[in-house]
């Protein structure tokens, strides 16, 4: 992309992996074999988003994804997510025939957050059931 | 670079990317977006850094995995020492709440020390309208004792706070009592009145809310001014202001579009 020189203060960047390419460890893969499904980490901080004055509290959001080869060979070009909601869909339908997905969530986690409204009041907020932080890798 | 291989197939997000990214970060949080406070005051610091311990101890639980309800003790430590013994039981209310709130102290006024006993104390709070689809499960004031000059330690002060229901012109006005203690004059800390019943008439009935009395009185029943006995007011340090929280509870299981 051209760089465009105005004088606006440098934003810190964001890198994510390309949704488009297969994997992340896809040097990793070519050079070592199989890499197994992993789950990965998405942080995204809140001082870099410059909410800080206003979210107390957690100081940023964690995004949970899988990346990786699965055991199951559905297709070989999806990525681990996808390939873990057809296995476990196909696994319903064919239970004896087809494992359970590995990477398929386990368990919906909550998730709470501490910021101020508009009165300057201190507001504690829980969400059940919300958020995946875990699965079967 | 992950794992000290640089990935090509990394790229810098773009500004609709992280547009999408925080809205979807916002509505994953329930956070209504960047709130705009009028007027932009500083608030006191005494509110925040309880419900910053309240948010570690229901996080922790949170990542000790459902079902693990909290031991008072536990969340009493972490929501800093009280010197109350008739503090509401926090563990299960905080545990089982979906919203805590703690509201700023509007206006505080006290009787002229000048004019005959029976001294007291007024707060009045703010109270943002109620969540929607939730009941109050618990609401407390919690105001600082520090520790007064010139007053024998082993004395025992008993104090009451009640709820102003109705103002009367030249009469004091109707008074519910709320919540009653008795502290050693000598000790210091916070003190945690349960004030439920008058919050949950405040929330339904913004109007009603004439805000709270507080009284001070020795063994003998001699009324004392709250600044004699060490009770820290608006005009005391940030971190010691008097404050309301507020536990609710959503009334059914709230259903959110899944994601």
């Amino acid at each position: 992309a051209v760089r465009h020189n105005n004088p606006r203060k440098k934003k810190p960047k964001h890198d994510l992996p390309h949704p488009n390419r297969p994997g992340i460890f896809d040097q990793n893969h070519a050079s070592s074999g199989r890499q197994g499904c992993k789950k990965h980490e998405l942080y995204v901080s809140f001082s870099d988003l410059g909410w800080r004055d206003w979210v107390l509290a957690p100081t940023g959001y964690s995004a949970y994804y899988c990346d990786g080869e699965c055991d199951y060979p559905l297709s070989s070009c999806m990525n681990a997510t996808n390939h873990a909601t057809i296995q476990a869909l196909v696994h319903l339908l064919k239970p004896n025939e087809v494992p359970k997905a590995c990477c398929a969530p386990t368990k919906l986690s909550p998730i709470s957050v501490l910021f101020y409204d508009d009165n300057n009041n201190v507001i504690l907020k829980k969400h059940r059931n919300m958020v995946v932080k875990h699965c079967g890798c | 670079q992950v794992e000290g291989v640089a990935h090509s197939s990394f790229r810098r997000l773009s500004g609709r990317e992280k547009k999408e990214m925080q809205k979807e970060i916002l509505s994953l949080l329930g956070l209504p977006g960047r709130p705009r406070p009028h007027p932009p005051l500083r608030p006191p610091s005494s509110a925040p850094l309880f419900m910053l311990d309240l948010y570690h101890a229901v996080s922790s639980e949170d990542d000790d995995g459902p079902g693990l309800g909290f031991s008072p003790e536990v969340v009493s430590h972490a929501a800093l020492p009280t010197l109350s013994t008739h503090t509401p039981p926090l563990g299960t209310v905080v545990s089982e709440a979906d919203t805590v709130m703690s509201f700023v102290n509007l206006v505080e006024q006290e009787k002229d020390l000048l004019q005959p006993r029976p001294y007291w104390k007024d707060f009045r709070f703010d109270l943002t309208p109620l969540p929607q689809g939730e009941t109050v499960t618990a609401a407390e004031f919690r105001i600082y004792k520090t520790l007064p000059v010139g007053w024998r330690a082993n004395r025992t002060l008993h104090i009451s706070v009640y709820e102003i229901q109705r103002e009367k012109r030249y009469r004091d006005p109707d008074l519910a009592l709320l919540d009653m203690q008795s502290v050693p004059t000598g000790q210091e800390g916070w003190l945690a009145f349960d004030v439920t019943s008058a919050s949950n008439r405040w929330l339904l009935n913004p109007r009603s809310n004439l805000g709270i009395r507080l009284y001070v009185e020795t063994e003998e029943d001699r009324s004392l001014s709250a600044g004699w006995v060490g009770l820290v007011g608006r005009r005391g340090p940030r971190s010691k202001q008097p404050f309301m929280v507020t536990f609710f509870r959503a009334s059914q299981a709230p259903c959110r579009p899944p994601r």
